[in-house]
């Protein structure tokens, strides 16, 4: 009889997983869950703890907190988050971002997409584990729960093999 | 223990990852 081999842990998705490793930088506003997120508020947040140069208060002070259910003022943020990410890889990374990771933002506007809003946590991670604070936030990265690692790593991997330099 | 090891491989992967990662140049241009 063939000996069972051991069930690797069950994997959470690309999203959720990195919904806890957002939850390592203590934002003012909240990190708990997919709909939290789609203002983009704590995004934005997030990225002015990575790189402060960069996105810093006056590019914050552009993102709108007061959102409420106001899908025009989530849209705008969420543009502004993605440019933000997206200029940071040309200009600061001197990577161009492929294509097919690119999030649809009226996904995660209209209907809270979590598949959407991964790829765009997931753009955050590449700016989090490339810029100048690398060393400290993959420490961070390094304290959470194996299985997360797992999905973080996969997702450093995916972001890498696509690189446009 | 099966488990044991392949706990020990899974860690043993993350961690040359991170690693590999923490001693890559940072990806600015310069």
């Amino acid at each position: 009889m063939e000996e069972a081999q051991p069930l690797p842990p069950p994997e959470l998705p690309l999203c959720d997983s990195l919904i806890i490793w957002l939850q390592t930088f203590k934002t003012a506003s909240p990190c708990q869950d997919v709909k939290q997120l789609t203002n983009g508020v704590t995004m934005a947040q997030v990225l002015h703890q990575i790189d402060v140069g960069w996105f810093n208060e006056s590019w914050l002070s552009r993102i709108k907190e007061d959102v409420g259910d106001n899908w025009r003022i989530k849209a705008s943020n969420l543009k502004k988050v993605l440019q933000g990410i997206m200029s940071y890889y040309h200009e600061f990374l001197g990577q161009q971002i492929s294509e097919e990771l690119i999030p649809d933002l009226n996904q995660i506007t209209e209907c809270s997409n979590s598949v959407e809003l991964g790829r765009l946590l997931q753009l955050i991670l590449g700016c989090a584990v490339n810029c100048e604070k690398k060393q400290e936030h993959i420490k961070n990265i390094m304290t959470l729960e194996e299985s997360v690692q797992h999905v973080v790593m996969t997702a450093i991997q995916e972001l890498m093999s696509k690189e446009i330099v | 223990d099966p488990n044991m090891k392949a706990g020990a491989t899974s860690e043993g992967v993350l961690a040359n990852f991170f690693n590999s990662l923490l001693s890559k140049k940072t990806g600015s241009p310069g």
